[in-house]
């Protein structure tokens, strides 16, 4: 994250680490349910085989693990089957874990939006994760309040690559926050009535985030994906 | 090293290491760099000469931002190639090796283009040192030049009359992009070769008709795909399975779509929720003969809803509209099945006349944990 600041503790429970050997950390996750955790397609290209991969809940910093950790192997990886490499487009997957997390304080899901339901332009949320922070990459979870930006408003930033109905955008003409490499999957969360948190974006992609080329970050629209999330979930659940 | 992976040859050493140069790994690869997908060749190498390592590093690059600007402006006719050329350098399949562009396109390239970048202040890229791009052709075996004929624009830009490249998406938007308004001009779906969605101005692939997924407002994309017979349903892929198939707990159609949505409650009346199970696509209370516990926390979770749940049994008198019923089988217990449809059968009493209703919660979410206090 450029521009946001360390996270506390617990603070963002649902946010969740996806590593593999040697590298440790590659992207951020979003726990859903005991089992079940969202992130984006882009992620896993190359690294398709879920035995290469686990899951890390409830970690603050990634360098000192905590009593609070809970760690899953990777069951099943289901990427969205119009996930478009070249365009980033339908850039989302889902993935069953091998056990269910037990849920503490530190280690709890967010909510989903319903199918209707879509976040506003000029409404203020979060986006979390131990992506670049422009000069080094952090231990500690850091967080970003970022802007929902308007579809075409987004556009305007981006004059190579088309903003789709699947993408949502969020952050700042001048890029003062923003996503980075490494906070890909993670969430971009907004608080609604009562409290809770839902999920409305997943980390995808944006110019280089510590270049001259600014704008807003882009994001994975959840909203658009719940039918099939659910749809898969219940496949994966009861029918395979 | 930490968003890609490297050729299955190197890993005998350590991948993220700097100094192990992944040129003496690389090899040929498709070009997935959406900017460049009208090339002459299909197959790249990397690092490009621009020093990304990788695809995705090259089209998140400032440079190719910067490229499909420049080519607005007509500086050259050939500039898209000759930037496609360092950003996706064409690759020989005999030798894995990268064929650079010749030097004269580079230099053609930068003498005629860079003078309009410092307009704007910026600066052509430090990296495009012409004089590391050797002189000789020979027939584009040492290095590149275009053909006559080449294309300007990607596949994902629209060319102006002018000869501008603008971005494919703002053709037909309303707003004239080309300075002869040539993107507005010709704007039905049938002439781009697209469809156009039924009740709305949409244009959609072709391909993205009765796919499976809803394309176009209301999903008009996706109906009247299936020719299906009064005995069957249709699946959501558009398949006919015989009606009486439908939320049987056996997979008919080939996404499982007959399996989907089979346990529901009834809508809310006197603040009793009762079970429902749509068997061969009709509705059917569950008679409460044998229910167990077990059976309402599975109901519960194949809505999606957690528990423990409230289970109430109530007679029939109750509810004197009620629909049909469906029975527990016998030895149902005994039965290897996951979803509560493939445990139900018709066409049997209820001996206890009553239904089963239940109340499912929600499972908890989106809560942080409250902060805690400190004094000061």
């Amino acid at each position: 994250i450029l521009g946001g600041r360390t996270s506390r503790p617990g603070r963002w429970p649902w946010q969740c680490s996806l590593q593999s050997e040697p590298s440790g950390h590659i992207c951020g996750c979003v726990l859903i349910a005991k089992r079940w955790v969202l992130t984006v397609a882009h992620c896993f290209e190359g690294r398709e085989n879920p035995a290469v991969w686990k899951v890390v809940f409830g970690i603050n910093n990634l360098d000192h693990p905590s009593v609070f950790m809970q760690t899953r192997m990777v069951k099943t990886i289901i990427l969205h089957p119009r996930y478009n490499r070249a365009v980033v487009d339908y850039d989302i997957s889902i993935v069953e874990l091998n056990a269910d997390i037990n849920e503490t304080s530190y280690v709890r899901p967010v909510c989903l939006p319903s199918r209707e339901q879509r976040v506003e332009p000029d409404t203020y949320c979060y986006i979390t994760g131990w992506g670049h922070m422009g000069n080094k990459m952090p231990f500690k979870l850091q967080e970003g309040e970022v802007r929902i930006i308007s579809l075409e408003h987004c556009q305007a930033y981006f004059d190579m690559k088309t903003i789709t109905t699947r993408m949502l955008c969020a952050g700042y003409e001048s890029g003062t926050v923003d996503s980075c490499m490494g906070d890909s999957g993670g969430p971009l969360v907004c608080e609604q009535p009562a409290g809770r948190w839902t999920l409305f974006g997943l980390t995808s992609w944006g110019s280089v985030c510590f270049s001259k080329v600014l704008g807003p970050g882009v994001y994975s629209n959840v909203s658009h994906f719940i039918e099939w999330i659910e749809r898969q979930i219940y496949i994966h659940t009861f029918l395979l | 090293c930490t968003s890609t992976s490297c050729p299955d040859i190197c890993t005998h050493s350590s991948p993220c290491d700097m100094n192990n140069s992944q040129a003496n790994c690389s090899q040929c690869e498709p070009i997935t760099l959406e900017l460049c997908m009208n090339l002459p060749y299909n197959y790249t190498n990397y690092p490009n000469y621009l020093g990304h390592r990788t695809q995705k590093e090259a089209s998140i690059s400032w440079e190719s931002s910067l490229f499909p600007a420049l080519v607005q402006t007509n500086c050259y006719k050939y500039l898209m190639f000759f930037a496609c050329t360092i950003l996706v350098p064409k690759c020989n399949p005999q030798t894995n090796q990268r064929i650079p562009p010749c030097r004269a396109l580079c230099e053609q390239s930068k003498e005629r283009c860079e003078s309009i970048l410092g307009i704007v202040g910026l600066q052509w890229p430090e990296d495009t040192d012409c004089s590391q791009f050797p002189e000789e052709n020979l027939d584009n075996h040492i290095c590149l030049t275009p053909d006559e004929d080449v294309e300007e624009c990607s596949p994902s830009h629209f060319k102006c009359r002018s000869g501008r490249c603008v971005l494919a998406s703002r053709r037909c938007d309303g707003q004239a992009d080309c300075e002869d308004d040539s993107d507005e001009e010709n704007c039905g779906c049938k002439e781009r070769g697209l469809w156009e969605c039924p009740s709305s101005k949409l244009c959609i692939k072709h391909a993205m008709i009765c796919d499976g997924f809803p394309d176009c407002p209301g999903g008009m994309d996706e109906t009247n795909c299936s020719f299906c017979r009064k005995d069957e349903i249709t699946c959501a892929n558009h398949d006919c399975v015989p009606r009486k198939c439908w939320c049987d707990g056996q997979i008919d159609c080939a996404d499982k779509s007959d399996e989907w949505n089979c346990v529901s409650m009834s809508e809310n009346k006197s603040s009793l929720m009762f079970l429902m199970v749509h068997r061969s696509a009709i509705k059917y209370h569950v008679c409460a003969d044998e229910w167990e516990e077990n059976l309402s926390y599975l109901a519960c979770k194949q809505m999606g809803l957690g528990g423990p749940p409230v289970t109430e049994m109530v007679p029939e008198y109750k509810q004197p509209h009620h629909e049909k019923w469906m029975n527990l089988q016998s030895e149902w217990e005994r039965k290897n099945t996951s979803t509560l449809q493939a445990l139900l059968v018709t066409g049997l009493p209820c001996r206890s006349r009553s239904m089963v209703s239940l109340l499912c919660t929600k499972e908890d979410c989106g809560r942080r944990p409250a902060a805690r206090m400190s004094k000061r």
